[in-house]
């Protein structure tokens, strides 16, 4: 994904869940779209990045270098939404589980 | 209630509880999705609402939780019983409702409804026919250890219905005493008050429970692995089988990623006397934080891998901690 920008943002994820095993009991949805976080969350950071408060004051520290050891703010999902996920229990019952945080929104530097 | 499904096509099913009021029928393919079985009523009422609470923001019941119930048929005294068993429901599952979905055959003989349906065309009118004794559902907790006849739970007396029905009744004092009471066996029987009311067959039209639950747990960090990873990485034939899932009799390989220093590597102190993730690992340090569900995906290598792994891994180790450390630190320390 070399045409993602490099600063924070939120990039394409899709999981398959026969990828990681799961196929053989999950009824629905065979995959969804996970997304993911990546990027930097260098000094100055944009508005579209969303710091929070503290991340900003972190980012202005280690700009200024006055702290050592001080990292980057780091980009992880700031808004999430839930997953509805059909399976079968250990009892070969079916069950609905609605699962939060399953998927990403948004990425922000915090 | 909702009308019979017209088989064999899928079943048109619609149900009156938990706010399930859109009855609209399902497309072949999808009742078909969940593979065998699927045709049955359990699946696809499951399917329904998986499609209904996939829907952001609803929530089953005003839960996070649905789970379904498939009875045993058992024949007892020439009565059927359909013994459910609740004990999947998990600890931190609040039942906010349990329903009782069950197919109740018409009754004849029909000449008996002709002078009513002359009066009138109501349901009470039928009701009113004489000679006819009372159906109801009878629901009793088993304990493990007894027979087939339980703790009398609760009694349901049912109308007769015009036509075949599928009907639903709210069992939730129900299953929340039995479940209070550890009793998590539960038997439905429907009482015709007929000497001889015959045995259904088990795949005819079978009774199912649904429970709404609202699972405390969900928001924990790795619930879904809690409910969803069932992965054995330690399939038969291997030789810890009272191993814990991620346990080893060999010595831990310490893997260090090539080190940046003491500085600027935006860990959490403490954690880095933990083994380093494999590069692209799902789980990092999390298979220290949460040890018990959390089963590894990799395959795990041969014991005789293992074995060469283990004693060459250490040395490497072991030298890898000395680039922790700058060459001034190294000096003090030799001069110690």
């Amino acid at each position: 994904q070399w045409d993602e920008p490099r600063v924070c943002s939120r990039r394409y994820l899709k999981v398959d869940f026969a990828d990681i095993g799961w196929n053989e009991w999950i009824i629905s949805p065979k995959s969804f779209d996970a997304y993911y976080c990546a990027g930097a969350c260098e000094f100055p950071m944009p508005k579209v990045v969303r710091p929070s408060n503290h991340a900003t004051i972190q980012s202005i520290v280690r700009a200024v270098g006055i702290v050592p050891g001080i990292p980057e703010p780091c980009c992880v999902p700031d808004k999430m939404s839930p997953l509805g996920v059909l399976f079968l229990d250990e009892n070969r019952n079916v069950v609905l589980k609605v699962y939060p945080n399953m998927s990403v929104e948004t990425c922000a530097c915090r | 209630s909702h009308t019979a499904p017209a088989r064999p096509g899928p079943p048109m099913a619609t149900y009156g509880l938990a706010g399930d009021r859109d009855p609209q029928r399902l497309p072949g393919d999808r009742a078909a999705a969940p593979g065998p079985g699927a045709q049955d009523m359990v699946a696809v009422h499951m399917l329904r609402l998986y499609e209904k609470y996939s829907q952001r923001g609803a929530r089953p019941g005003g839960g996070n939780t649905v789970r379904s119930f498939r009875p045993r048929l058992e024949v007892v005294n020439r009565r059927a019983l359909y013994l459910f068993n609740l004990t999947s429901l998990q600890d931190t599952e609040m039942i906010l409702m349990a329903t009782f979905h069950f197919y109740l055959e018409p009754r004849g003989p029909q000449a008996h409804e002709v002078p009513c349906k002359q009066r009138a065309k109501n349901a009470s009118c039928r009701l009113l026919l004489p000679g006819r004794p009372a159906r109801r559902l009878l629901f009793r907790s088993l304990s493990p250890n007894t027979a087939t006849q339980g703790l009398l739970r609760g009694a349901i007396a049912l109308a007769p219905p015009a036509q075949g029905l599928w009907q639903a009744r709210d069992i939730s004092p129900i299953v929340k005493a039995a479940r209070r009471d550890g009793e998590l066996l539960l038997s439905a029987e429907l009482d015709s008050g007929e000497k001889d009311p015959g045995v259904p067959s088990p795949s005819a039209h079978a009774p199912y429970i649904l429970i709404y639950a609202n699972d405390l747990a969900i928001s924990e960090p790795n619930s879904v692995a809690v409910t969803l990873q069932r992965y054995d990485p330690f399939p038969a034939g291997d030789p810890e089988p009272g191993a814990a899932p991620n346990s080893s009799t060999d010595p831990r390989v310490r893997r260090a990623t090539q080190a940046t220093g003491p500085f600027h590597d935006n860990e959490l102190p403490g954690l880095d006397e933990e083994p380093a993730p494999a590069p692209h690992s799902p789980h990092g340090h999390k298979h220290a934080l949460w040890p018990s569900p959390f089963r590894t995906l990799k395959p795990r290598p041969g014991r005789k891998d293992r074995r060469r792994k283990g004693p060459a891994a250490f040395p490497a180790a072991a030298a890898s901690q000395v680039l922790h450390f700058d060459e001034k630190t190294m000096q003090k320390a030799r001069r110690r």
